[in-house]
């Protein structure tokens, strides 16, 4: 079954994916 | 019918921080089983089930292909159920109770939120859409 999702912000995207949208 | 899930690459590595999450590394392949609205969501990889943050997976088909929704700079009002301090300087520090205007909603959990002169990403799980109109 599922769980709730975590209750914690999830981290930010990944160096990768931020220069990408630049 | 099947239940055709959605499948996405891992693009960097994530080490899970609690037991309801898993680990991926870039490259991996994962099938989407739901997509939470704050950026956290549950995917299966191999035997593994847990959730992930949607910011480190890419689509399979087109990784071009934005599938953020688009912004609306006329903004809609939202209060802060939590605080939260920036961590990076994108970011913006607001106290608990704060009426703010939502101007762009990521999938990643983290929208971009305007406060009077200052805009910067805030986690949409600490948000709350108010009854009001501006």
């Amino acid at each position: 079954s599922i769980k709730l999702p975590p209750q914690n912000p999830p981290p930010r995207p990944p160096a990768e994916m931020r220069r990408k949208r630049a | 019918g099947p239940i055709i899930l959605e499948s996405y690459r891992v693009i960097s590595d994530y080490s899970k921080t609690s037991k309801y999450e898993i680990n991926l590394l870039t490259g991996d392949l994962v099938e989407i089983v739901e997509k939470s609205p704050n950026g956290w969501w549950f995917c299966q990889c191999d035997t593994k089930r847990g959730w992930v943050p949607a910011s480190y997976l890419e689509p399979l088909d087109g990784p071009e292909e934005p599938e953020d929704a688009d912004p609306n700079y006329a903004g809609e009002l939202y209060i802060t159920t939590q605080a939260y301090k920036a961590a990076q300087d994108d970011e913006l520090t607001l106290e608990t109770g704060e009426t703010i205007e939502v101007i762009h909603k990521l999938l990643d959990g983290w929208w971009v939120v305007r406060k009077g002169e200052e805009t910067g990403h805030f986690p949409s799980m600490f948000l709350h859409k108010t009854g009001e109109k501006k």
